[in-house]
């Protein structure tokens, strides 16, 4: 969908913190293009 | 009607019209219009969750289920098909952001607590329901600020239509930017002795209506000068000295060539009326300016001194080439003494003994909007440009949208460009602080 906007989708490393505990997921977010 | 302090309810009002909002990216000059095509239905965020006992400030993950505009419904995770509890947000405003926003700022996902108790493992759970899902874009609220920061300060001096006579300009003073829109005070009659707006005009600062100070002097446009007795630069309301504004901080409008065969004098065209937006009526070319622009006439109304011609860009939206309106099943209006019913063009050249102006001139390229009838929007009632309304697309005609006014008559319905700067998606209102005028009466 960014494609032509000067943006791209990324996987992106997130960390995710409940009452449980941390970890991180990987997801896909837009980003400007670098 | 005030809809921001009354709370006017998009999302309920979508819900009875069919969910049908125009989308973000319609709207070039929109905050965000740019990155919109990244936001979809299904992506993930994190939303306070206001369904908890814990005293401290919690968030939970949403999906969203529906878009419309800047709002959108959302949808607890772990509600799985259940819509009771979905929710409106705006995506502009609310407390919603790209997943990982939470730990980064040392706060909770909790999940609301009739979901917490149907949840073993909450860490597989949320492995299971997030990898490889999408999530709003890092820089959502950076780009937003960005978009929200204006070439326009209060005390910037500007050429704008002089609204009591609109063949001419007037110098104004810019007193309030909202959202990129203007509140313009006239310099000759802005404040009274005790300091009261005697007279205002609202426009977005891409209208066509407004201009860098020494713009009516370059293309040949008539302005009305200001009193020797008028200073504004005293007056407590501006904090700062005035400042004339220049060319790079107005919209570039599109180059025109004005050779041999440009608009002349005399020429027919079509026009939308400006004092009465939802006309399109037969018109004249009265003058050829310079830069592109030319007055226009409405045949058959106008009183003959020209204080009632308007200034178009050749560009503009709102002249049409002859023939269009039968073209595209779109009433003429035509000059007194004529019937619509008999009305011909060839007819009417040769009575007149006129020509019309060449089709090539003018800008009715179908540039592939994306607005379709039935859509909703936030728009400006452009005879009363302080209102910003909740509205609908009722006609697309190449890059000309009509838009109706939500519980008024028909009669109040205006033509508009699709890349007006006066039109705004769903939820721009909240997003920028401005009012939003509901829809009167019963829908």
């Amino acid at each position: 969908a960014a494609e032509g906007t000067g943006r791209k989708w990324e996987q992106k490393q997130v960390q995710i913190k409940t009452l449980e505990g941390e970890f991180s997921v990987t997801m896909w977010a837009s980003d400007d293009k670098k | 009607q005030d809809a921001t302090l009354a709370g006017f309810d998009w999302g309920s009002y979508l819900e009875k019209s069919g969910y049908l909002a125009a989308p973000v990216t319609c709207f070039r000059h929109a905050p965000l219009c740019a990155q919109w095509d990244d936001i979809c239905v299904g992506l993930k965020v994190e939303v306070l969750n206001s369904y908890t006992t814990l005293h401290a400030k919690v968030y939970w993950i949403a999906s969203i289920v529906l878009l419309a505009g800047y709002k959108a419904l959302l949808r607890f995770e772990g509600f799985e098909d259940d819509d009771s509890r979905d929710f409106w947000c705006n995506l502009g405003t609310a407390d919603v952001h790209p997943i990982g926003w939470c730990a980064v700022n040392s706060k909770l996902l909790v999940p609301p607590q009739e979901i917490h108790q149907k949840i073993e493992d909450l860490k597989s759970y949320l492995m299971e329901r997030l990898v490889g899902a999408d999530t709003l874009p890092v820089d959502f609220h950076v780009k937003m600020a960005d978009s929200m920061r204006f070439a326009f300060r209060q005390g910037i001096r500007v050429e704008v239509v002089d609204r009591s006579q609109v063949r001419r300009t007037r110098l104004a003073v810019v007193d309030t930017v909202i959202g990129g829109r203007l509140r313009l005070l006239y310099e000759d009659e802005g404040l009274g002795a005790s300091g009261e707006v005697l007279s205002d005009f609202w426009c977005h600062m891409q209208s066509p209506l407004v201009h860098y100070v020494g713009w009516s002097e370059r293309v040949g446009h008539s302005i009305k000068r200001t009193g020797p007795n008028v200073n504004m630069d005293t007056h407590p309301a501006f904090r700062k000295p005035l400042q004339d504004s220049v060319p790079h901080q107005f919209k570039r409008l599109r180059t025109v060539y004005m050779g041999e065969t440009f608009f002349e004098k005399g020429m027919k065209l079509e026009a939308v009326d400006p004092l009465n937006l939802g006309n399109i009526c037969v018109a004249s070319v009265r003058k050829v300016l310079l830069d592109g622009y030319i007055m226009v006439g409405i045949d058959g109304v106008e009183i003959g001194d020209g204080s009632d011609w308007f200034c178009y860009h050749a560009s503009s939206y709102a002249i049409l080439p002859v023939g269009y309106c039968q073209d595209n099943n779109i009433p003429l209006t035509v000059p007194t003494g004529y019937v619509q019913a008999t009305f011909t063009w060839p007819k009417y050249l040769e009575e007149t003994g006129t020509v019309a102006a060449p089709g090539r001139l003018f800008n009715t390229d179908d540039i592939g909007h994306g607005f379709t009838s039935g859509m909703k929007l936030e728009a400006v009632d452009l005879m009363e440009p302080r209102l910003v309304c909740v509205a609908t697309v009722r006609r697309c005609v190449g890059r000309l949208l009509l838009l109706h006014f939500d519980g008024w008559e028909p009669e109040f319905d205006q033509w508009v460009d699709c890349q007006s700067p006066e039109i705004y998606p769903v939820g721009w209102c909240e997003i920028t602080g401005y009012q939003l005028q509901a829809p009167i009466g019963p829908e």
